[in-house]
């Protein structure tokens, strides 16, 4: 007789490599998201085999933890200083080794590959951790998730299981790929007061191109989204000492707002770029209220404007601001300094002259595609330039259009005065990633943000000033308790409203906190205290671009000592994997980029050992987390 | 719905009830030199009763209005809307939260009261009274408080607004009635000659569930004789 083993399908094995399992488990608790990728796969060739394990995790995740197991065997990863990993790293590549790394990939993402031989008949698990906090916009928490096997998967699974103590009030989940038929066989979601569950299970003949085909049609966007109950506006959770408190309040009138569009119209902006811009403008014109004000300052060698100061976004002013942004054209070379210095400046004789209403709001938005080359060209220059203009008086948007922009200065730019820099990739969507960054800003609620907590009860705070709450998104503020065992816990919200002041109040008693507690039994305990180290590192790294000298070196060591203790991979740490009885041969490295170069979408995991840690052989290709 | 009003140069209270359907808006308090209205509208338990003497009525809904500040605001116990001329906020009873502006200061207490100020002028006051949501008959009512109303003009009138002014009355011939716990009396208020019962009403704009027993002369029928004019007079058709 013949002992019974589970038999592979010919078609399940691809070069060799029988990938037999791969799930995605994702759980979120209050916002924060803590996933699991886990990969299973058998060499079934008689020769050793090299099996690739590609994950695309979003940018604004920190992995952490990688384990790999061969035979039964498990090599935990340790997150190590980036300078001590990379010793280790440079060694595995400059003998042609195995070694693996994070490099961004496309808009939302970056890519972990790692690839490891593996002997004939033997089994290895990849498993990949990684955590996030999910932001608010536009009403809903998302989390994304990139879906592409690379061969059809026995056991291919997708699940979440999402807790928030508010309630959940809507959830959803789509994937790019799927069709009629497999949405329901396959995908199903469900959820009912403070839980709520996705799951995506697709049998193997469902994960075929077609009846016949051995290729996957898993190739795609997987997306859950989903929002909380809002009885109040604000909730706060503490769990073992530290607390997080979200607050987004809703059912308030816009703020108006006093925006000045300065675009680089130079000749590199010149036909498609240019038109998609014309084309979100267009839109944006339609979208503005009436009680909003606004005004184009266009550079190229020149600095040009529609108006000699801000007009309201009266249905005439509208029709007339059409008129203008239809016939703008690409000329010349590229002036930002000029430029933003001249909206900047009509922004502050506005509010200066009272030709804008009291109680309203004031936004840069730079659009441009490239490097300055006019006027005051240095990077540096222009960023104290705006700096001393703006006076930390209103915000400043940086977007950075097309691969050639230089992306590190345009952030600084704006994170110095409060805004935040977005790319807009120079594909057929380009008009509509415009008006979603412009919709994100469109409508403030609130202006001149203080979180406030009772002085000497609250240790280790992040950011609790915010030039803007908008309509959808979410604040939140983490901190320690002074006192890890109080039974009282008050914090206060101030801002201004678009016709009054704010205050509000926000209080848990000892009963609340205890009910707090009980709930913890359900959810992982430290969850909180992971939150607030995962945005005090966020918040320290985003300080850390615009820092400079001493206050630099500092922000740096305190992001990287929470970057060690928490164990996550940020830009400052890698996380190192070795085998010990072969450590030369099976090291591997997770490790994170920044958003100062720039990858282009096609660079896949080839040339993903070729980047980084070498000298790179062009600028191009540069990646890293500085 | 039931009406305190004190009498601070008699160290006394008259009350009455109004009893109306249910959807009538009644003026509370109209002041044509400070600008401001309260409206309010009237709503029944969860199952009417068709006899008027069992049927409890309260106030559902309050319109309070500054017409020189362009503000309104709608009270319900489900929820709090102000209009700054066209454009809305909406609060919660759930929000514990001070709007200030120009002239105004709304302080909503989480599922207790709001606390409404107008300038150095009078302040109003909104209790909350809420009942278990299940509760087969009763349903969550408003009150309203008036303070510091000798703010308010003497041309001030309504429901209430009819009593910022001095009032005068006296007490006679006060005897026993069918409740022994309930003297009759007669009272002479506004050249009108009433028969009125002792009892209590209560005062909850310390504690919603609880509140303080006031002792008053109740004025029977609608406050008729008490009221200036006829109830009809202070309905009005809608809440702003």
């Amino acid at each position: 007789s013949r002992p019974l083993g589970k038999r592979s399908l010919p078609e399940m094995v691809v070069d060799g490599i029988e990938v037999y399992s791969t799930k995605i488990h994702c759980r979120v608790t209050s916002r924060f998201a803590h996933n699991t990728v886990t990969t299973r796969a058998t060499n079934r060739a008689e020769t050793a085999k090299e099996v690739s394990f590609d994950v695309e995790l979003p940018k604004t995740a920190f992995i952490t933890n990688f384990t790999l197991t061969i035979d039964g065997v498990t090599y935990p990863g340790n997150i190590k200083e980036k300078e001590v990993a990379q010793k280790q790293y440079d060694r595995a590549v400059s003998q042609g080794k195995t070694a693996g790394l994070v490099k961004a990939s496309g808009r939302k993402l970056e890519k972990f590959t790692v690839s490891v031989n593996v002997a004939a008949g033997s089994k290895v698990t990849f498993e990949l951790t990684y955590e996030e906090l999910l932001k608010r916009n536009k009403g809903k928490y998302e989390m994304y998730l990139k879906v592409r096997p690379k061969q059809l998967v026995k056991h291919f699974e997708i699940t979440a299981d999402i807790f928030e103590p508010q309630g959940i009030s809507s959830l959803d989940a789509q994937a790019s790929f799927i069709t009629n038929d497999l949405l329901a066989s396959a995908l199903t979601k469900s959820f009912s007061g403070k839980k709520g569950h996705v799951s995506f299970k697709p049998s193997v003949d469902q994960q075929r191109s077609c009846p016949t085909c051995t290729d996957s049609l898993l190739d795609g966007d997987f997306t859950i989204t989903y929002d909380v109950n809002r009885e109040s506006p604000a909730n706060v959770q503490i769990v073992n000492g530290y607390f997080v408190h979200f607050f987004a309040p809703h059912g308030l009138p816009v703020v108006p707002k006093n925006v000045v569009f300065v675009i680089d119209v130079s000749g590199s902006m010149y036909y498609q770029k240019l038109k998609q811009t014309k084309e979100a403008l267009l839109k944006i014109l339609e979208d503005m209220k009436e009680n909003d004000y606004l005004n184009f300052v266009l550079f190229a060698s020149k600095v040009r404007v529609w108006k000699d100061h801000l007009i309201q976004a009266t249905p005439e002013n509208i029709q007339e601001a059409r008129a203008f942004v239809s016939n703008i054209a690409a000329e010349d070379t590229t002036n930002i300094n000029g430029g933003l210095l001249r909206g900047i400046e009509m922004l502050k004789k506005a509010r200066e002259e009272h030709q804008v209403p009291e109680r309203s709001t004031s936004i840069v938005i730079l659009l441009t595609d490239g490097i300055a080359n006019e006027g005051v060209s240095r990077p540096e220059d222009i960023q104290a330039n705006a700096r001393n203009a703006i006076g930390g008086k209103f915000p400043l948007y940086s977007l950075g259009f097309g691969d050639n922009v230089d992306y590190g200065f345009l952030e600084k730019l704006a994170l110095e005065n409060n805004g935040f820099a977005r790319r807009i990739y120079e594909a057929s969507d380009a008009t509509l990633q415009l008006q979603d960054f412009y919709e994100e800003i469109a409508n403030p609620l609130l202006t001149g943000v203080e979180v406030e907590y009772p002085q000497n009860a609250i240790l280790d705070l992040t950011q609790n000033t915010y030039k803007h709450y908008y309509d959808g998104s979410e604040i939140v503020v983490a901190g320690k308790l002074a006192d890890k065992d109080m039974n009282h816990f008050k914090a206060d919200v101030k801002g201004h409203g678009a016709f009054n002041d704010l205050s509000f109040t926000e209080e848990l008693d000892a009963e609340e906190m205890e009910k707090a507690r009980q709930e913890q039994d359900y959810i992982f305990g430290d969850y909180i205290e992971r939150l607030w180290a995962y945005l005090t590192i966020e918040q320290l790294l985003d300080k850390r671009k615009k820092a400079q000298g001493e206050e630099k070196e500092n922000l740096t060591a305190q992001a990287l000592e929470l970057s060690l203790k928490y164990h996550f991979v940020t830009p400052l740490t890698s996380m190192v994997v070795t085998k010990p009885e072969d450590n030369e041969d099976q090291t591997a490295i997770a490790d994170k980029p920044g958003d100062g170069g720039w990858a282009p979408e096609g660079e896949r995991a080839g040339s993903a050992v070729l980047v980084g840690y070498q000298p790179p052989q062009t600028p191009y290709y540069y990646v890293d987390g500085d | 719905p039931h009406f305190i009003i004190r009498v601070p140069g008699k160290n006394d209270a008259l009350c009455f009830n109004i009893d109306e359907d249910p959807g009538t808006v009644l003026r509370l308090i109209h002041d044509p030199v400070t600008g401001l209205t309260v409206h309010g509208e009237i709503i029944g338990d969860k199952v009417a009763s068709a006899d008027s003497k069992t049927r409890n009525t309260y106030f559902g809904k309050l319109g309070i209005a500054n017409a020189y500040l362009d503000v309104r605001i709608e009270v319900t116990p489900e929820k709090i809307s102000l209009w700054n001329g066209e454009a809305q906020s909406t609060f919660s009873w759930l929000d514990t939260v001070t709007v200030t502006q120009n002239g105004m200061t709304m302080a909503i207490n989480r599922k207790k009261n709001i606390v409404l100020s107008f300038g150095d002028g009078v302040t109003f006051v909104v209790v909350l009274h809420q009942v278990w949501k299940k509760h087969p008959v009763h349903r969550d009512f408003l009150g309203f408080y008036v303070v510091d109303s000798h703010r308010m003009s003497a041309q001030t009138h309504g429901l209430l607004g009819q009593f910022f002014h001095p009032l005068d009355f006296e007490v006679s011939d006060i005897r026993p009635g069918l409740d022994p716990s309930k003297p009759v009396a007669t009272m002479v208020v506004k050249n009108h000659q009433l028969k009125v019962t002792r009892g209590s009403q209560k005062d909850y704009r310390r504690d919603a569930s609880v509140g303080v027993k006031v002792a008053c002369w109740f004025i029977h029928n609608n406050g008729e004789g008490l009221l200036d004019g006829d109830l009809k007079d202070y309905i009005v058709p809608a809440l702003f």
